[in-house]
């Protein structure tokens, strides 16, 4: 049997509404160490890694292992009936066929549940292996969120460069051309516009913009995101979840013919 | 702006 209370509910509906776009129907997997989710979108361009460990729940309890399928869409709108500031409590039994989310308000007087029913999802897991990146650039998420969201609106591609000048983001289209480039910033008076570049090699890659403006939507879990880069790699975008785990999404380079 | 790749060409099945 299954009981997870988490007292911040409203970060799962930050995580759920964070990949719904992309990916329609997951597996959750519980175990003793936390939810985890591992999931590729429709054209398998981009896959999704989320942990959220045991010790960020108040109470957790998990028997057994499990994977719980759910769309994903349907996850959201129950998720939506909770309030943000709610306590939720999942429960599920071994081997039924439904989870149960019970919202409780902070002050205790509203309490609310919703059963939820499972579907058995065909997924495999793919191994990410452990890598040694050329850059990683750790800035402000809402910086992030924008650079995509400009570019987006000039091309389809992007070329992320890394160097020790800082990270060049380039894109072209029927407009012109863009740059936008970032430099280290770790004097700013708050931590939260603060930027770190660790650059062991110059390295650069060619992205689809849709999927890394898919990635921010994510935007409102944490302050910072962060990329990390190898030569002909995916892109690691990676958004903490507080001090309870991660949004990772990973992200297919596009090669020259 | 070149050719996708997808991601099962880096990361192999578990």
């Amino acid at each position: 049997m299954l009981e997870a209370r988490l007292v911040q509910g409203g970060m799962l509906k930050k995580v759920v509404d964070a990949v719904k776009d992309l990916v329609t129907e997951a597996n959750i997997d519980v175990s003793s160490s936390g939810f985890q989710l591992q999931a590729m979108d429709t054209s398998h361009v981009s896959l999704i890694a989320m942990h959220l460990r045991s010790d960020a729940f108040e109470h957790f309890r998990c028997d057994r292992a499990m994977s719980m399928g759910m769309s994903l869409a349907n996850l959201a709108k129950v998720l939506k009936c909770a309030g943000n500031d709610d306590i939720v409590t999942l429960k599920a039994n071994d081997d039924g066929d439904t989870v149960t989310f019970m919202f409780e308000s902070p002050k205790e007087d509203r309490v609310s549940d919703f059963e939820l029913k499972l579907m058995d999802i065909d997924s495999e897991h793919l191994g990410i292996p452990d890598t040694d990146y050329c850059a990683t650039v750790t800035m402000p998420s809402g910086e992030y969120a924008r650079i995509c969201k400009d570019l987006s609106s000039i091309g389809d591609t992007v070329v992320i460069s890394a160097t020790k000048d800082g990270v060049k983001f380039t894109t072209s289209g029927d407009v012109g051309t863009a740059n936008v480039t970032v430099r280290q910033n770790t004097t700013a008076d708050k931590k939260e516009d603060q930027t770190i570049i660790d650059l062991k090699e110059p390295v650069a890659l060619t992205f689809a913009l849709r999927y890394l403006t898919s990635f921010a939507k994510a935007t409102p879990l944490a302050t910072h995101v962060t990329l990390s880069m190898t030569r002909e790699l995916p892109v690691m975008v990676e958004y903490a979840i507080q001090d309870m785990g991660f949004l990772r999404f990973y992200l297919a380079p596009k090669i020259e013919d | 702006g070149g050719v996708q790749t997808s991601i099962g060409q880096f990361f192999g099945k578990a």
